[in-house]
């Protein structure tokens, strides 16, 4: 699953998310990916998230809109993706969950369970794209 | 932050082509705006298939197909438009937009955002690939295993379908650990 969030020149926010879903689904399932507030989330006054993992489960959860709503509330993009996380963790210890955060300056931040998740960006004037990878919480 | 214009994505290796792509869509001006920018991103990881999890030809379902789920959304005015299960159609963000920006809905679904799809230029093809016909085919034949049904007969962790329901307990919350999208 790619979720990508981008902010333009004039500060102008932007989300997308895109997935071809959960190999050997039971056909008609959809997950997480198109869900606003699950797959990604923008509100170009605060911030944007996106999302990647087991979207059966994190559907339910909207970790985007939550971490979103976090940044609003005045956590940093570090602690809206660490606590959107451990709301799921807290109740499902195994997912495999991977979400990255932004708030609308292009401070960033990700957090993840189950697997080393990692995230991409680029900004400014920066020659290449950076990885960052993110240790299970 | 690293300052304006700004992109940021999930996952690196095959997704930086994505964070690319997007980034310098802004900077030379072939995006827009943001919105564009993010239907550039995803669009290459559609068209790359990125590492599988991405576009046509990944994630066979049961039944060997591949189906698109999509989602767009600007932050400026909370329009978003969104596609499910989208089927025979490889450019799901691209559906997405079009169900922002031509419908007053968010989310279409099935075979019914494939006729939307049609309806605004979209081709229907067969998105399955080799590869995706390969892994469904090596799936059956490992008694379709990982499985992802639950409280069915014959029992679905060491056999194929077809499936019966069976009793439930409602005690407890499956959770399975097949896959991911």
């Amino acid at each position: 699953t790619i979720s990508m969030i981008a902010i333009d020149a004039s500060g102008a926010m932007a989300a997308a998310t895109s997935t071809n879903g959960a190999s050997h689904k039971v056909p008609g399932r959809v997950g997480d990916g198109p869900i606003v507030g699950s797959g990604s989330y923008v509100d170009g006054e605060v911030g944007g998230c996106g999302a990647t993992g087991d979207g059966d489960i994190m559907m339910r959860f909207l970790p985007c809109y939550q971490a979103v709503e976090s940044l609003r509330r005045g956590l940093t993009p570090q602690e809206a993706a660490d606590d959107a996380v451990a709301r799921m963790v807290r109740k499902f210890p195994t997912i495999s969950s991977g979400i990255v955060v932004v708030d609308n300056q292009g401070r960033h931040g990700g957090a993840g369970s189950g697997w080393t998740f990692t995230y991409a960006y680029r900004g400014g004037v920066m020659n290449e794209t950076v990885v960052v990878s993110v240790p299970p919480i | 932050s690293s300052g304006l214009p700004f992109v940021i994505n999930t996952w690196g290796g095959p997704f930086t082509a994505a964070t690319d792509a997007a980034y310098l869509a802004l900077v030379n001006g072939t995006a827009a705006t943001a919105l564009d920018a993010v239907e550039v991103g995803c669009t290459t990881c559609e068209a790359n298939q990125c590492d599988g999890s991405v576009g046509y030809g990944g994630s066979p379902d049961e039944s060997c197909e591949t189906t698109l789920d999509a989602l767009i959304m600007d932050g400026a005015t909370f329009a978003a438009g969104a596609v499910a299960n989208l089927r025979r159609v490889r450019s799901a963000v691209g559906v997405a937009r079009a169900v922002m920006e031509h419908t007053a809905h968010t989310l279409l679904a099935g075979d019914q955002a494939t006729a939307f799809a049609v309806q605004n230029g979209f081709v229907e093809e067969d998105i399955s690939t080799p590869d995706s016909r390969a892994a469904c085919a090596e799936w059956r034949a490992a008694a379709c295993q990982p499985n992802y049904r639950v409280a069915v007969s014959p029992d679905a962790s060491v056999s194929c379908g077809p499936y019966t329901p069976l009793q439930v307990d409602n005690t407890t919350s499956a959770q399975t650990q097949a896959s991911h999208d």
